[in-house]
């Protein structure tokens, strides 16, 4: 494992850490969309399917774990918590999961490499993370007063996401048999969609001003 | 790798 990949999973659990922290520390979801961390939380059910039958290392298996257990939670808290539920933007959060579901599902199907259950979810995975921030980043847009918390949570994200770029460079020069298009395509457009969000939120800090998405 | 695919990452 090389230090891009470990800085991106750092940054992909920091991400998570500071979104469950804002949610139980202020009690509030406001300006998050529960249909991103739903969609996250199905990419990860998919992809990691193969948790105790393909076994990587210890830190593969704890990170999958933790993902998997941070991810149901905050899904838990904005769905059931009594509090937490009612400040949810549930009119503002529109986006239709099927404009995201279906095409993943119909590119896994037409692109997985082998033809077995694990592979095509594992497929369909990829290609679900790299659109999931979509419903995000529309419900950042129509929200005014973005706070610092939710504006750190989608840029630690995106920071993830180009250090997983860096990563695959990494491998790609590295590793003999590091060949994989469709990782590489998904991830260069998942970064690419966060392309806008950066430069809003690099101009809000240069600017000292809070961060506010134009419609 | 299975596929090519990075089944070795998160």
């Amino acid at each position: 494992m090389n230090v891009f990949r470990l800085a991106g999973d750092m940054m992909h659990l920091l991400s998570i850490v500071v979104l469950l922290l804002k949610i139980t520390g202020i009690k509030s979801c406001r300006g998050i969309s529960l249909k991103t961390q739903e969609l996250y939380l199905l990419v990860f059910i998919t992809r990691y399917l193969d948790i105790f039958t393909n076994f990587v290392s210890l830190y593969n298996t704890v990170m999958k774990l933790v993902f998997l257990g941070t991810s149901s939670a905050i899904v838990y808290y904005m769905r059931y918590d009594r509090i937490i539920k009612l400040t949810y933007d549930k009119e503002q959060d529109t986006f239709k999961y099927l404009l995201l579901v279906a095409p993943s599902a119909v590119l896994a199907l037409a692109t997985s490499h082998v033809y077995t259950v694990l592979e095509v979810l594992w497929t369909f995975s990829i290609y679900l993370e790299a659109v999931a921030i979509m419903p995000q980043l529309v419900l950042l847009q129509r929200t005014q007063n973005i706070d610092n918390l939710t504006g750190n949570y989608v840029f630690l994200l995106g920071s993830y996401r180009g250090l997983y770029i860096l990563n695959w460079i990494y491998r790609f020069f590295t590793e003999k048999h590091y060949r994989q298009w469709l990782v590489w395509t998904c991830g260069v457009v998942q970064t690419i969609i966060y392309c806008d969000f950066f430069y809003y939120y690099f101009l809000s800090w240069q600017n000292n001003e809070k961060l506010a998405l134009p419609a | 790798i299975e596929g090519g695919g990075a089944h070795d990452e998160l």
